[in-house]
């Protein structure tokens, strides 16, 4: 463990936190997107398949039933919730989820490092996470005005990727045969992704103004 | 070990 993937792990942790606070405590999902939240309950459930099987840390079995529990709770609330559900952009959010799955799921049996199950839906997990922000900046753009919590929800989740590619780096230059060619193409691209909301996102901070984002 | 170590992170 290094301080940039503590770092990475941490801001995932809070811009989970931020959500939930937002749902639990306003009880209103404006301006997140469904699509987005179910994707990333499919990536946490096709990753974290070798939770009973494969232990790392306590740290990470604890991080992995977090991050399980609150995709899914998050889910649910926008689903079930009676007030938190009314307040969902169901008509804007109209991301074709299964446009992103079907791909990442050929790509994954395509490209991977080993041919098993596991691998294989593990593989499927970084592509999907990769793509999985995009209903949510599609959901974003649509709407426009965002309130504090949803563009400090992004923001973080930006941040996280971030420190990642850092951690990277730093594991690249300080452990022997680390080199994960499939997991640094894919957080990469899921970086990139975040560059434009980060551009807006850091306008809108200098210039002391509300985010808003061009049509 | 290999396919472990590639999986220790989050």
């Amino acid at each position: 463990m290094n301080i940039f993937r503590l770092a990475g792990d941490m801001t995932h942790l809070a811009s989970v936190l931020v959500l939930l606070l937002k749902i639990h405590t306003i009880k209103s999902c404006a301006g997140v997107s469904l699509k987005t939240q179910e994707l990333y309950a499919i990536v946490f459930a096709t990753r974290y398949l070798d939770i009973l099987t494969s232990f790392v840390s306590i740290y990470n079995t604890l991080m992995k039933l977090i991050f399980l529990g609150s995709s899914f709770s998050i889910v649910w609330y926008m689903k079930y919730h009676k007030t938190v559900r009314r307040t969902y952009d169901r008509d804007q959010d109209t991301f074709r989820h299964w446009f992103l799955m079907l791909p990442c799921l050929l790509l994954a049996l395509l490209i991977h490092e080993k041919f098993t199950f596991f691998e294989v839906l593990w593989t499927f997990s970084l592509y999907l996470e990769a793509v999985a922000i995009l209903p949510q900046l599609v959901l974003l753009q649509r709407t426009r005005n965002i309130d504090n919590l949803t563009g400090q929800y992004i923001f973080l989740l930006g941040g996280y990727r971030g420190f990642y590619i850092l951690n990277w780096i730093y594991r690249y230059f300080t452990e022997p045969h680390y080199v994960h060619w499939i997991t640094w193409i894919a957080g990469l691209v899921q970086t990139l992704l975040y560059a434009d909301f980060f551009y807006y996102y850091f306008l809108s901070w200098k210039n002391n103004k509300k985010l808003q984002l061009p049509a | 070990l290999d396919a472990l170590l590639s999986h220790d992170e989050l």
